[in-house]
């Protein structure tokens, strides 16, 4: 699998479209604080499956939708699309019609979120079972967020030895 | 359940033990299970032996030493498992220079073994400067974010806000 | 008792507004008693509202932004009963450019207020440069640390090990 | 009271004896990773009382004696010196000679550690009072330990209102 580009739209600080392209080797992501970055990181993961507000430094999901400033009005949704592509696994719910694969998130205020996989409707699950096939999930040790490795460090042996579940 | 975790625990120690060796130019470590008999109930303690230093746990050490020793882990996991993309956010900040250097070689040999997308999030100057290529992230209107492609030449600009 | 940690409450809550307000270049904050009405008892709640953005606790904000609110608090205490010495260690880490230099010029302000002695351990190239000396700890010797003073102008080559 | 220069004798990594001069103003403290500049900031600490292990990275108290080296052999004891000066309380346990005091606290292995003020020892608790009626302990939010910062952003509410009760 390859992950291609990540959409934005009304998802925290990024109320207006963004396109973030994702290309092969390393990519810099640079900025003053407060300004975004790890708000990227907190879409990815979003639109992967990730269900637990407070790894996202939420109190409640609908803390993703972009809030308002002094010269915007608050958003009554947010969507995150991932595009992917060269999927190998056969446990793929839709049929892709090229090569790539469209993972679309979209929460509305108060109601929840809804999924699709290339345009069709699908369980929070099925999405999750696409990444788990290619060895990636909202919780993989590959995405390190800011401040997770003070945890890693800190924590207790027996929630450290989780990281080895994830390479089994 | 429990094989499949003591094989991957024996991969992810042998990956751990090179990897720590590279990112400390020396030295030696290892992974352990403690306080149980059945890795399934166990915890993981990680040993370290930084060159010309004794032998001891992962907590009597340094806050960079702590942070490679941890970025050697990570690592270990990722090649046992290689995974499309692979983000690290800020996982550069409490290194030196001279072990940010070293953080950005272990990047190229990753880069370079796998066909991962690697997004790394950074304040580092040098860091910016190693990178393929960099996007910025810019707040001119307050409270609204934008991404923009930025000239690695130019990056120094975006960083100081 | 009850008496005292309400009126040092109100004079820490007065200095943070006032440090945030001077490390954020504006916005507004404030501290507050919550999940009890006793406050021998109850949690302390840190609101944050950075120029231009919407009121929030202080999770909801960025790392760096999260770093600047606590030193406007420890700060706020520090006022409150200025202590004969003060040491901070790599508390500019998580900060950019910008906000390193407001911290700095925070710490002259508090230098200037106090007869305060400060230590202050850093990576950071500004931050060195803003000190009215140095000593450098090396390792010539592995394992072995000595202290040496350092030439404010050459501090940048001690720093890259 | 103003704290004028801390000595090291076989203290974690300062094997050798280390003066360092605390002088009015900025001083900055800069080196490579794990060339020993937060061990500074334990020796302050532990001098002045503070006799949790685990908050200066150890599991016993004797981690903090040099535990030697390829080339050098582990030490036996552990000795920081402290000296102060212009101090206005009246609680001080002892005659200072001049206008200034030194704190000693020695560690010999498998023994614990005693305590001097101007070469006559004292309790554990005596120098602790002696700082706190500075308004100052090792405990004092005025003292920032590498990655506390991270705690008190973390921390549950109720443990971080224990940080006014040091300004109380
Ligand atoms: N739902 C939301 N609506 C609008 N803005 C939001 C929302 N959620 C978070 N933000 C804003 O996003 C900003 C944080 O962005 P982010 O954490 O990505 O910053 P960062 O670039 O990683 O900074 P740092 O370098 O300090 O880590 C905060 O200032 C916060 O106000
Ligand atoms: N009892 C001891 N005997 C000998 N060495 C010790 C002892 N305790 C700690 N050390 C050494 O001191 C080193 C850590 O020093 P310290 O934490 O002060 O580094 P630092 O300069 O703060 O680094 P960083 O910039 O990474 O935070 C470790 O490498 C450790 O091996
Ligand atoms: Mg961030
Ligand atoms: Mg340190």
């Amino acid at each position: 699998m390859n992950f291609n580009r990540l959409r934005l739209n009304g998802f925290k600080s990024f109320v207006d479209p963004t396109d973030l392209q994702i290309l092969p080797g390393l990519t810099g992501i640079v900025g003053p604080n407060g300004c975004g970055k790890s708000n990227l990181l907190d879409a990815l993961r979003w639109v992967m499956g990730e269900n637990r507000p407070t790894s996202m430094r939420g109190d409640g999901m609908d803390d993703v939708i972009f809030g308002g400033t002094d010269l915007r009005p608050a958003r009554a949704f947010a969507e995150v699309v991932l595009e992917v592509g060269d999927l190998e696994s056969a446990t793929m719910p839709v049929q892709a019609i090229d090569d790539t694969v469209e993972i679309v998130r979209k929460i509305n205020l108060e109601s929840g979120s809804v999924y699709r996989i290339e345009g069709k409707e699908v369980l929070a699950r099925e999405v999750r079972m696409l990444f788990a096939d290619s060895s990636i999930g909202s919780n993989s040790p590959s995405l390190v967020r800011q401040g997770q490795i003070a945890s890693l460090i800190n924590e207790h042996p027996k929630s450290r030895r989780k990281i080895l579940e994830e390479a089994a | 359940g429990r094989g499949k975790l003591l094989s991957a625990f024996n991969q992810v120690n042998q990956n751990f033990k090179e990897l720590f060796k590279t990112l400390f130019g020396g030295g030696s470590s290892n992974l352990m299970f403690v306080e149980s008999q059945d890795p399934l109930e166990a915890g993981l303690e990680i040993m370290c032996q930084p060159p010309g230093k004794k032998l001891s746990s992962l907590s009597l050490l340094s806050g960079g030493e702590q942070t490679l020793a941890a970025i050697s882990l990570i690592f270990a996991v990722f090649l046992a498992r290689p995974s499309p993309i692979c983000v690290l956010d800020e996982v550069d900040a409490p290194l030196d220079d001279a072990n940010v250097v070293r953080f950005c070689r272990l990047l190229d040999e990753m880069n370079s073994k796998t066909e991962t997308r690697f997004l790394i999030i950074t304040h580092n100057p040098i860091t910016m400067a190693r990178m393929n290529r960099l996007f910025g992230v810019t707040m001119e209107e307050k409270g609204v974010s934008q991404l923009v492609s930025v000239d690695l030449d130019r990056a120094e600009e975006l960083v100081e806000a």
